[in-house]
């Protein structure tokens, strides 16, 4: 018998030309530290739900992933977050959609699991749910990162929708574009110059 | 979008994904995330997280598909999850992505079709009480 977890913090064009090594090694870190604190979940006879939904809650901490804080943007700028949970002995599941204000969505979906009889909830009402079973309530703004707005801004400019990885590749190329004046200073292809 | 799959002592499988969805969505839009049986589901075969585009996921059912295939067509872990991930997300779905896998025996499957996925596993060896003895594999590209 093995105890076993398994995590992913999201797929796309993720290449080596497009990761600087400095962020590499944060990822690396971050997955390891994730495997480590959720399968001592395993080791002192936790269940797997707790522990894929301490991972996933771990993963929404870390604004590296596009889930909870490091969410991606809406075409609005607003962060819409989603999250599913479910129990394979008793095929119990809970989700919520559509949420703003929920610090962590995936506690949100296992008190739907364990406290309703419906399996997905979604915006306000899901919202309203969390804060009557005393799941931690932000601002909306909490959710806000740098990169992942530029990364609308890119992808608003291009008028695409784009996977949470891919965005770094959209802002990497930007950069590759770069231009530099009479001076040697760089020129932002943006830049409206003379 | 971020994914947990596991097996406990009991031999429980569970399964958990969350997300902020795809960068400029429509407001309002949802993805496989939440729909259970696309983005996210587990049984006592098999639990499987997704990550992609959504709409792909949803249209193949594909989190389940991987389920469907192991029960009815009799296919291993690493042949049901490379089927939906490498052929029937792309060829029906028009979509890319991963899924992170593992069954009631303990057998892990990663597949991804994109050029990479932040992944990784940790196995408890439960016969020693140093966790240091615990295997913990995490990888990015292809080919890792």
């Amino acid at each position: 018998c093995k105890y076993i977890i398994v995590i992913h913090g999201g797929a796309g064009v993720i290449s080596k030309s497009n990761i600087s090594e400095e962020r590499e090694k944060q990822f690396l870190k971050s997955l390891n530290g994730i495997l480590s604190a959720s399968k001592k979940i395993l080791r002192n006879g936790g269940t797997a739900l707790d522990a894929v939904q301490e991972a996933v809650r771990l993963l929404e901490e870390d604004e590296l992933y596009n889930a909870g804080k490091g969410s991606v943007f809406t075409s609005k700028g607003t962060n819409e977050m989603d999250a599913g949970i479910m129990d394979g002995s008793t095929l119990k599941c809970g989700a919520v959609a559509g949420v703003s204000t929920i610090r962590n969505p995936i506690v949100a979906a296992r008190a739907v699991m364990d406290h309703t009889n419906h399996i997905l909830l979604m915006g306000k009402g899901a919202e309203e749910f969390a804060q009557s079973k005393s799941i931690e309530i932000v601002e909306p703004s909490f959710f806000f990162t740098q990169n992942r707005y530029d990364q609308l801004l890119k992808a608003k400019d291009t008028n695409r929708v784009i996977l949470d990885h891919d965005g770094e590749k959209l802002v990497k190329e930007e950069e590759k574009t770069l231009t530099v004046n009479i001076s040697g200073d760089p020129i932002h292809p943006d830049s409206k110059m003379g | 979008t971020v994914g947990a799959v596991a097996i406990d002592k009991y031999g429980n499988l569970a399964a958990a994904t969350s997300t902020g969805g795809m960068t400029n969505k429509m407001v309002g839009r949802v993805g496989d995330t939440p729909i259970i049986g696309a983005g996210v589901y587990a049984n006592k075969m098999v639990a499987v997280s997704s990550t992609g585009t959504g709409e792909a996921f949803i249209r193949t059912l594909a989190a389940y598909d991987i389920s469907a295939l192991m029960e009815y067509g009799g296919l291993t872990l690493e042949e049901a999850s490379k089927k939906v991930v490498m052929e029937k997300l792309i060829e029906q779905g028009k979509g890319d992505g991963g899924v992170i896998t593992v069954d009631a025996n303990g057998n892990i499957a990663m597949p991804f079709n994109s050029e990479g996925m932040y992944r990784g596993y940790a196995i408890v060896n439960n016969n020693e009480e140093n966790e240091n003895n615990d295997t913990i594999v995490v990888a990015i590209y292809k080919n890792e």
